[in-house]
């Protein structure tokens, strides 16, 4: 979860 | 995705579109630093290796895919194009590549989240778009005469970095567990990098002058 919502951004 | 975000990319695609436009049509990429657009060639690469393991959104793959499509557009045309390589300013564009990559390749190793490639380049990316506008600012103070395409450019990118701000704090305050340090610290510091650059901009505007930095 952490990890998408630190890589949803581009 | 909130307005502040969408805003932000809509401005970075069109920074991109205006430079794209200034080069094929005038066929002139003067006062545009190459190491600037080869760093964010870098950064793109680096930060969208995840583009087949992590979906987001067709809306993200799509972005990434035109973001690096561009940008390698970009480099080709300065590097290889007949005519457009002739305007080039090399002499002037002599900022050192090892200056920016260096550090953030130092920094992405010893503050990495987790330790596997993926993360490290991503974190790696993340350091070094915060100061790949260096060589095209360094540039532009050296230029005399900067056309209105290339100040709208730079204007452009900082827009977009600050609309990022905006588009963090408002998810600081919408969204739990939204806290990403790293990336807020860069962000912050590649926006204060256009200060100076945003003053004179709408100096120049405002008193309807063509734009100078002075060095």
């Amino acid at each position: 979860e952490l990890y998408r919502q630190q890589h949803d951004e581009l | 995705m909130n307005v502040f975000r969408l805003a932000g990319d809509m401005m970075h695609l069109l920074s991109i579109v205006v430079l794209l436009l200034k080069i094929t049509g005038i066929k002139s990429c003067r006062g545009i630093s190459l190491k600037t657009q080869e760093l964010y060639l870098l950064v793109f690469i680096t930060r969208y290796l995840d583009i087949f393991t992590n979906f987001v959104s067709l809306y993200n793959t799509v972005m990434k895919l035109v973001f690096l499509g561009t940008s390698s557009a970009i480099v080709y045309y300065m590097r290889y194009d007949r005519i457009i390589k002739l305007t080039y300013d090399k002499e002037q564009d002599t900022f050192k590549y090892l200056l920016l990559v260096a550090p953030s390749a130092v920094l992405a190793l010893a503050t990495s989240h987790v330790y596997t490639v993926l993360e490290v380049l991503w974190t790696f990316s993340i350091y070094l778009e915060a100061v790949a506008i260096m060589p095209q600012l360094v540039l532009l103070q050296r230029t005399q005469n900067i056309d209105n395409l290339t100040g709208n450019y730079v204007f452009l990118l900082g827009s977009y970095r600050g609309l990022y701000i905006l588009n963090w704090i408002y998810r600081f305050f919408t969204e739990k567990h939204y806290r990403q340090w790293l990336v807020w610290t860069c962000g912050v510091v590649q926006t204060i990098i256009y200060c100076d650059f945003f003053y004179y901009y709408f100096l120049s505007w405002q008193n309807n002058e063509k734009l100078a930095l002075p060095a």
